[in-house]
């Protein structure tokens, strides 16, 4: 391995890194983790942490561009230079850049991760077959709003499930339209547009106006590429014409005619001769998360090794299962030594911890557990090996006893508030609340009694200690059944509770046990800058989560959302 | 057996021109990552400080130093990879 000259390195452990801009080639969360894994390679075997900002300056300050991209060092079309980054210091020292002719994916074709539709955001699966056909890519067949889409398993007939794919008629990325579809036509400078454009631009961005008129009202973003179009060339993101005509010739799919170096391209319109509009076809294109563990390694102050295995080697190849090589193991921790403290250990039964006996009020459940004094112990740990940072989503996040609660198909993870120690688990539901089903839609804890009320479907259970009140219908607590289950729930002073259910909330009075007159109301009206659509909402050290797929909203006391983030890295501490 | 089809080369437009001969793809390569200054020299000079060059980068990436630019080292000067220099400048 080799350092810079000097040894330069960052003077702190806690480095931060800000992205800046999106390529099109990837969905912004794909993005998002591939850097966030990069970041990981690196922490796992160094005292460094990564914080990700989304305003400011960052130590790292990570952007795309294309050619000349406003530093001294222009990159050079598809291939060749990938991307480049500076050693640390201030400025644009530790920042890096990846070159946006190049087509970004995870090493191994197009990664579609889809939106909408019924499939949560999985990817797409290729090939899928629909209808008795075999599809490879995104299609349009069987729609007739021109909207592509995929199956998200082998065969949509059987499972039917699918999602959308990226298109700009769904959404954009970046610009100031927070993320609104393309409006078509569109009149920018007096012309009208009926797709995406790079006019207007240098940087060979295509952009499009989300409303009809961008003159007149500035609203913009960019378009994401489809999975079928060209990289690079004079047609970034228009989808090959087959046949198109070359030389005088008819070609039916891509082809290396016409290039000396047997790179594919394809006409997107259907005669190149007359219209010289090009581009190259779709390949396996390059491991944003490889790169960008190399990149992030010069970052740091790591220059390039010549152990061709190193990830620090500088030319590029892909490797399935990556994991990082002695050589740059040895050479980030000459700079910054090992990781601290000690690694985690599989969670050691806790000492019991007596809870109150069930209140009088409670009438007590055939389901009732035991009649003696209860001990809530911590419960044996199912299976250690069960990763929770494998998850996406969970089924509902809650505290506990000031715990931050994870839970997920029969099982929940704990984060102690305290200490920087990460999840314990994953625990048994049934084994702790014997009563409760596997999915646990939202629970909270009532503070002053130590009461814990779950809640899935359209059933609640109220736990005190280890006796059990239910299960009984949500509408004894006077929610309409209209109401299929609650999804967040959220304990506002002493003795009310908000349920959330959509876009509404109704506030439970926990002493009269029945939803307060003047609900629901709308969440957006009442928490705005959060999605309307959150599945979970809890209260934690202050803030409101509000959580959506892998992110959450933190509002605070002032109602104003301060924080967006990874529920994974910055709850879970994955 | 039939002559093998003359392949006609275009160039497309809106890429970015890169037919090089490969002495001007190595000197540029050389360059560009620090094996070689960047300033003119004269022939007789540059042939010497081009093999020396050559013999620099082919350490660097695990070739045989031959000093030479032979069709591993031209294969590996087109392979994509980071833009850092390889030479700390």
């Amino acid at each position: 391995y080799k350092t810079f000259d000097g040894d330069l390195k960052w003077s702190h452990n806690d480095v931060t890194y800000r992205i800046l801009n999106y390529s099109p080639d990837m969905d912004s969360s794909l993005i998002d983790d591939a850097f966030a894994r990069a970041f990981k390679v690196w922490s796992d075997v160094t005292p460094l942490t990564f914080t990700r900002l989304f305003q400011g300056t960052a130590d790292i300050m990570i952007s795309f561009g294309k050619a000349d991209h406003g530093d001294p060092y222009p990159f050079d079309g598809k291939d060749g230079l990938l991307a480049h980054a500076y050693p640390p210091g201030e400025g644009m020292q530790g920042d890096a850049h990846f070159d946006d002719d190049e087509y970004w994916t995870l090493g191994k074709g197009a990664v579609v991760k889809t939106r909408f539709g019924n499939a949560e955001g999985a990817n797409c699966h290729f090939p899928f077959t629909f209808e008795g056909k075999s599809y490879t890519s995104c299609t349009t067949e069987g729609r007739t709003d021109n909207l592509p889409w995929c199956a998200t398993t082998a065969d949509y007939n059987k499972d039917k499930k699918y999602g959308f794919c990226p298109s700009e008629l769904l959404y954009t990325f970046d610009g100031n339209a927070d993320g609104a579809p393309c409006v078509f036509p569109f009149t920018f400078l007096g012309d009208e547009y009926d797709s995406c454009t790079t006019e207007g631009r240098r940087d060979g961005y295509r952009w499009c106006a989300t409303t009809s008129n961008f003159d007149k009202d500035k609203k913009y973003g960019f378009c994401p590429s489809r999975d079928t179009a060209v990289i690079g060339g004079n047609s970034e993101g228009e989808p090959c014409h087959f046949p198109f005509v070359f030389l005088g010739k008819e070609y039916d799919s891509c082809t290396s005619e016409g290039r000396g170096d047997g790179k594919l391209w394809c006409g997107t319109t259907d005669n190149y001769d007359e219209d010289k509009k090009w581009g190259f076809c779709p390949d396996q294109g390059y491991s944003l998360f490889l790169v960008a563990a190399h990149e992030f390694g010069h970052a740091l102050g790591l220059d390039h090794s010549n152990i061709r295995d190193a990830l620090m080697y500088p030319m590029y190849s892909y490797v399935e299962n990556f994991s990082l090589h002695k050589d740059d193991i040895e050479g980030i921790q000459y700079l910054y030594g090992s990781r601290t403290g000690p690694d985690p250990t599989p969670p050691q039964p806790d000492t019991p911890t007596t809870t109150p006996y069930p209140d009088e009020t409670d009438e007590t459940d055939e389901t009732d557990a035991t009649e003696e004094p209860s001990i809530m112990t911590t419960p044996s740990t199912v299976d250690p090996t069960q990763d929770a940072c494998k998850h996406i989503k969970f089924d509902t996040i809650t505290v506990i006893q000031g715990h931050l609660h994870f839970f997920k198909d029969g099982q929940f993870w704990k984060v102690p508030n305290r200490g920087d120690g990460g999840q314990q688990g994953p625990f048994s539901i049934s084994e702790s609340w014997p009563a409760l089903p596997t999915v646990i839609d939202s629970a909270f804890e009532d503070v002053p009694t130590k009461k814990l009320y779950f809640f899935s479907g359209s059933r609640f259970w109220v736990y005190t200690g280890n006796s059990v009140l239910g299960p009984r219908s949500i509408e004894k607590l006077g929610l309409p059944s209209s109401v299929q289950k609650v999804e967040g729930a959220l304990q506002r002073g002493k003795s009310k509770v908000l349920l959330f259910n959509g876009e509404d909330f109704w506030r439970l009075d926990l002493k009269t046990q029945t939803v307060d007159k003047g609900y629901p109301k709308n969440t957006g009206d009442v928490f705005g800058g959060v999605p309307h659509d959150a599945h979970d909402v809890f209260q934690y050290k202050g803030h409101i989560y509000f959580c959506r797929d892998r992110f959450y909203w933190r509002m605070n006391s002032r109602r104003q959302v301060d924080r967006v983030g990874y529920v994974k890295y910055d709850l879970l501490k994955c | 057996w039939s002559l093998p089809v003359k392949s006609v080369f275009v160039t497309f437009p809106g890429e970015v021109v890169k037919n090089m001969t490969d002495t001007e793809l190595a000197e540029s390569y050389l360059k560009k990552f620090g094996y070689m200054e960047t300033e003119l020299r004269s022939g007789f000079q540059s042939m010497v400080s081009t093999s020396k060059a050559l013999k620099k980068m082919q350490r660097q990436m695990g070739l045989e130093e031959t000093g030479e630019l032979d069709k591993p080292t031209l294969e590996a000067m087109k392979h994509p990879r980071c833009g850092v220099p390889d030479v700390a400048n």
